[in-house]
């Protein structure tokens, strides 16, 4: 089974 | 006071027809920096980055900063209201919950005002630095690439190594595989295919949203495809020396 990754978890909050 | 005035206004209608798919509502944000709009599909599996320069515009004006929420359905409706050839202005009052839209033609001109909206949104810090393989190849190419793809499968595997760029995909009725090869073209460099790569890199990738990207094709003759070690995927569409729209979207992975 692939998941689906979630974009936040690249990108840090600024 | 906030206001822009695009003498082509044709391509601000070209880039919310790239984004409007994807993301409902979103927050244009007006500062010295330019005009631009960072959001994230419902989903949050991908985020949309977006920056027109002041210097693209024939006027710009930006008295302090501020964030302005539209329904890009809604602003897409009022732009093409507009014709393709008008002069696009807009403009916003300090602390004025709506936007106005005029339109400029040599035969006359339209106002439209649309409410603004509150939204809840974050800034997301962009480490561009993560990056082991960059292409460059036609938009057209890539649009083109990604429409066959999804005819046969959900899901596209992209590879970059020494030999080339490969989309594959795999569906009830069988596979595909594309490569592209660089490609070096010195009197049409926008047809090139150019592979620049510290490291071979492999992710897997929903298609519905590699389509919804290329939507942006009628922005720019080329696109720029980038992976990180984390297997981020950045598609980059600049548009005419003005800034850029830049699409991230997270992979799949293994379970």
């Amino acid at each position: 089974v692939n998941q689906q990754s979630q974009i936040t978890a690249f990108f840090s909050k600024t | 006071m906030f206001e822009l005035r695009l003498v082509q206004g044709s391509l601000l209608k070209k880039v919310l027809e790239a984004i409007k798919d994807l993301v409902n509502d979103a927050n244009f944000d007006c500062s010295a920096t330019g005009f631009s709009l960072q959001a994230m599909d419902p989903s949050h599996v991908a985020l949309v980055a977006l920056l027109l320069r002041p210097d693209g515009f024939e006027h710009y004006r930006c008295d302090r900063n501020i964030s302005m929420g539209m329904n890009l359905n809604n602003m897409s409706k009022i732009l093409k209201c507009g014709g393709n050839d008008d002069i696009i202005t807009i403009r916003a009052d300090d602390g004025s919950d709506t936007v106005t839209f005029m339109f400029e033609s040599p035969n006359g001109s339209a106002n439209f005002e649309m409410n603004l909206m509150d939204i809840d949104s974050e800034h997301h810090g962009i480490d561009e630095s993560k990056c082991c393989a960059v292409v460059r190849m036609p938009s057209s190419e890539f649009q083109r690439i990604c429409k066959v793809l999804s005819s046969i499968g959900d899901t596209v595997v992209i590879s970059v190594t020494n030999e080339g760029v490969q989309f594959s995909t795999r569906g009830d009725i069988g596979t595909a595989n594309i490569v592209c090869r660089q490609n070096i073209n010195v009197d049409k460099p926008e047809e090139s295919t150019v592979i620049e790569m510290s490291q071979p890199v492999s992710s897997q990738f929903p298609l519905r949203y590699m389509n919804s990207f290329t939507k942006a094709t009628p922005l720019s003759n080329t696109v720029t495809i980038s992976l990180t070690s984390e297997l981020l995927l950045a598609v980059e569409y600049t548009i005419a020396e003005m800034g850029y729209i830049r699409f991230y979207l997270a992979p799949k992975i293994e379970d």
